[in-house]
């Protein structure tokens, strides 16, 4: 563990936490991509299967019980919560999750360290991740609202997976014979797939004023 | 290359 990684991780953690908090405090999911939402949860189950069969640290099991617990909790409040669910805006969050899940999927199955069950899974989470923030990057397109804890969820959640590149870096240079060129190659597009955002993210963080995306 | 049990990053 290096402090890039435990700033990523908590930086995740946080993400989470603030997401959490706009629903519950504001009793409204205006803004949040549902989709994403489920995708995360897709991307952390198929990705934490190894919570039943091998143990790498504690630290390591409870911030998977945590990301799994809080991904259902946010989905159950979009989808079940009688206040929640009737805020989030469903005829705007359309975008195909079909068109990211298959090809990663069949990218998962071609390209990965070992053909088993839960490595092809393991695989296939990493390159969903990649692409989960998609559906919600779109939503804000078309809803013009990125309110202000929505847009420091996705700020941070972008952070995140920086801090990681940063991670693997330095544990390139520190760990002889440190490799992970699926995860370090699916990490960096999924930095990518921020900068437009974090471009104006940091337009109107330094000009003090809300947020806007172009038409 | 890593194998499964190398998999101790979240």
């Amino acid at each position: 563990m290096n402090i890039f990684r435990l700033a990523g991780d908590m930086t995740h953690l946080l993400s989470i936490i603030v997401l959490l908090l706009k629903i519950q405090a504001t009793k409204s999911c205006a803004g949040v991509s549902l989709k994403t939402q489920e995708l995360y949860a897709v991307v952390f189950v198929t990705r934490y299967l190894d919570l039943f069969y091998s143990f790498i640290s504690l630290y390591n099991t409870v911030m998977k019980i945590i990301f799994l617990l809080t991904a259902f909790t946010i989905i159950w409040y979009m989808r079940k919560h009688k206040v929640v669910c009737q805020t989030y805006d469903k005829e705007q969050d359309t975008f195909r999750v079909l068109f990211l899940i298959v090809p990663c999927f069949v990218l998962a199955l071609l390209v990965n360290h070992e053909m088993s069950v839960t490595e092809v899974l393991w695989t296939f989470s990493i390159y969903l991740e990649a692409v989960a923030i998609l559906p919600q990057l779109v939503l804000l397109q078309r809803t013009k609202n990125v309110d202000n804890l929505t847009g420091n969820y996705i700020f941070m959640l972008g952070s995140y997976r920086a801090l990681y590149l940063v991670n693997w870096v330095y544990r390139y240079f520190t760990e002889l014979g440190y490799r992970q060129w699926i995860v370090w190659v699916s990490g960096t597009v999924q930095t990518c797939v921020y900068l437009d955002f974090f471009y104006y993210y940091v337009q109107a963080w330094r000009n003090n004023e809300r947020m806007k995306l172009p038409g | 290359t890593s194998t499964s049990e190398d998999h101790d990053e979240l």
